[in-house]
């Protein structure tokens, strides 16, 4: 099947094929998130052991957060054999706006970097799994109202839901040159906490 | 997370590692209902406090790593 191409309905029990290459990228910030490199660790080993071919950055910074984003899109692309899925994981300190805070203390949002994949031709139509481990503002759940953690920066502006936004600048895609499979498709996304709750 | 790593990756870890080919969105709702079991202590360790998973899925097929 032509990535860019038709294909054929799915149905009810269909399963993604996924004899093709599998990729992971890990870009997890360690300074000043004590026991993270547990995780990084844990989840490494399991990216592997699934046969996921696998890329890992800890404490990039900000802009290497979307570096890497871009250089994991251009080696997916330029893969000579077929992509079947994606795994990504972003892991690092974060906000209430979807911000991702770099080893450099500096912000990245969220959406811009899954924005990132869903330009990757080796991709459409298939899998894209992320995870993000990050706090997404200071609420405790359940708990008193909002307090500001040391982790999470406040931000003047009013929240914004992350996933309206990711939606919203992707809709604005599918509306200029309609692909066979929409932009949104093929997605999974996973956070460890809601929209504007610490992460524990 | 100091300890151990954070409650969510090590749990999904875990489910995963134990069932790998089962239908992803099926292990991560189950990695969300044990995270959900627990109580995690707050930053002031003076209150227990609960976190809960966000799954967003716009899969369209099954998807089993194995």
């Amino acid at each position: 099947v032509e990535p860019w191409g038709p294909e054929p309905e799915p149905g009810p029990s269909a399963q993604y094929d996924l004899s093709g290459a599998r990729a992971a990228l890990l870009l997890a910030v360690t300074q000043g998130r004590l026991g993270a490199q547990h995780d990084v660790e844990a989840l490494g080993g399991l990216c592997q052991a699934l046969g996921f071919e696998t890329t890992l950055r800890t404490d990039p910074t900000a802009q290497t957060f979307q570096e890497e984003m871009a250089q994991f899109r251009k080696r997916l692309d330029a893969h000579r054999g077929p992509v079947s899925c994606a795994l990504v994981a972003l892991m690092a300190h974060g906000g209430p706006q979807g911000q991702l805070l770099g080893a450099d203390g500096q912000e990245r949002q969220l959406e811009v970097l899954v924005q990132e994949l869903s330009h990757c031709g080796a991709l459409r139509g298939r899998p894209k799994i992320f995870l993000l481990q990050a706090c997404r503002g200071g609420e405790q759940a359940p708990g008193p109202p909002w307090r500001p953690a040391s982790c999470c920066p406040s931000s003047p502006h009013p929240a914004l839901s992350l996933s309206g936004l990711v939606v919203h600048l992707l809709q604005k895609r599918w509306l200029r040159a309609p692909p066979a499979t929409p932009f949104q498709a093929d997605v999974l996304h996973v956070c460890t906490d809601v929209q504007g709750c610490v992460a524990y | 997370r100091d300890e151990k790593g954070s409650d969510f990756i090590q749990t999904l870890v875990e489910v995963l590692r134990a069932d790998p080919k089962a239908d992803l969105l099926e292990l991560m709702t189950e990695v969300n209902r044990q995270v959900c079991e627990l109580d995690v202590l707050g930053p002031d360790c003076d209150d227990r406090r609960k976190a809960c998973l966000e799954i967003r899925s716009s899969l369209r097929r099954r998807l089993c790593l194995q």
